[in-house]
């Protein structure tokens, strides 16, 4: 564990504490993509599938427990809590997601680290979860104006793979056997997804405007 | 787990 993958959790839990906080404190997901959310607990369910096999420190197995629990509980929040269901914009969350998790598991059967299944999930869930942002990113650009937390919620999700980068890179650096390519060019690429929010983020805290992302 | 993929990051 170095301080550029702990900053990486960190931020990851962060971000899906602010996004608790939004949904609970506003009752409301408005500007929340639930197809994001939906993907995200795919992403978890399929990388953790080892949750109960392979047993890394109490820190990775909790961590793992918040994730799982977490995105499933903001997908029971956003389809079944009778006050949240009301604000889900589903006429703006129309990203055809399914596609996304069609391609990512194709392309796990031909690119994964060995051909097993644990294996085969684990790279299906790193490059799910590189695209998984698109229907949030896009529905973001169909809403105008974001409120704050939902701002903040994306930008800390964004942030939390850059700090993997940075993690990736310090252990190539000091551990003479690291490579991990498929989660590395896959952060890279989720990564480079963000570039356009974290500008007009970044515009905006500068100026401090409301976030706006051009249609 | 610390097999040649060891999956140790989250």
């Amino acid at each position: 564990m170095n301080i550029f993958r702990l900053a990486g959790d960190m931020t990851h839990l962060l971000s899906i504490l602010v996004l608790l906080l939004k949904i609970y404190a506003t009752k409301s997901c408005s500007g929340v993509s639930r197809k994001t959310q939906e993907l995200y607990a795919i992403v978890f369910l399929a990388r953790y599938l080892d949750l109960f096999t392979d047993f890394i420190s109490v820190y990775n197995t909790f961590m793992k427990i918040v994730f799982i629990a977490s995105s499933l509980a903001i997908v029971w929040c956003i389809r079944v809590h009778p006050m949240v269901k009301r604000s889900y914009d589903k006429d703006l969350d129309t990203f055809r997601h399914y596609l996304l998790v069609a391609a990512s598991f194709l392309l796990a059967l031909f690119l994964h680290e060995k051909f097993t299944f644990l294996e085969i999930f684990w790279a299906f869930s790193i490059y799910l979860e590189a695209v998984a942002i698109l229907p949030q990113l896009v529905l973001l650009q169909r809403s105008g104006n974001v409120d704050n937390l939902t701002g903040q919620y994306v930008f800390f999700l964004g942030a939390y793979r850059g700090l993997y980068i940075l993690n990736w890179i310090y252990r190539y650096l000091t551990e003479p056997r690291f490579t991990r390519w498929i989660a590395c060019v896959s952060g890279v690429v989720q990564t480079a997804l963000y570039a356009d929010f974290f500008y007009y983020y970044f515009i905006s805290w500068k100026n401090n405007s409301k976030l706006k992302l051009p249609a | 787990y610390m097999d040649d993929y060891g999956h140790d990051e989250l």
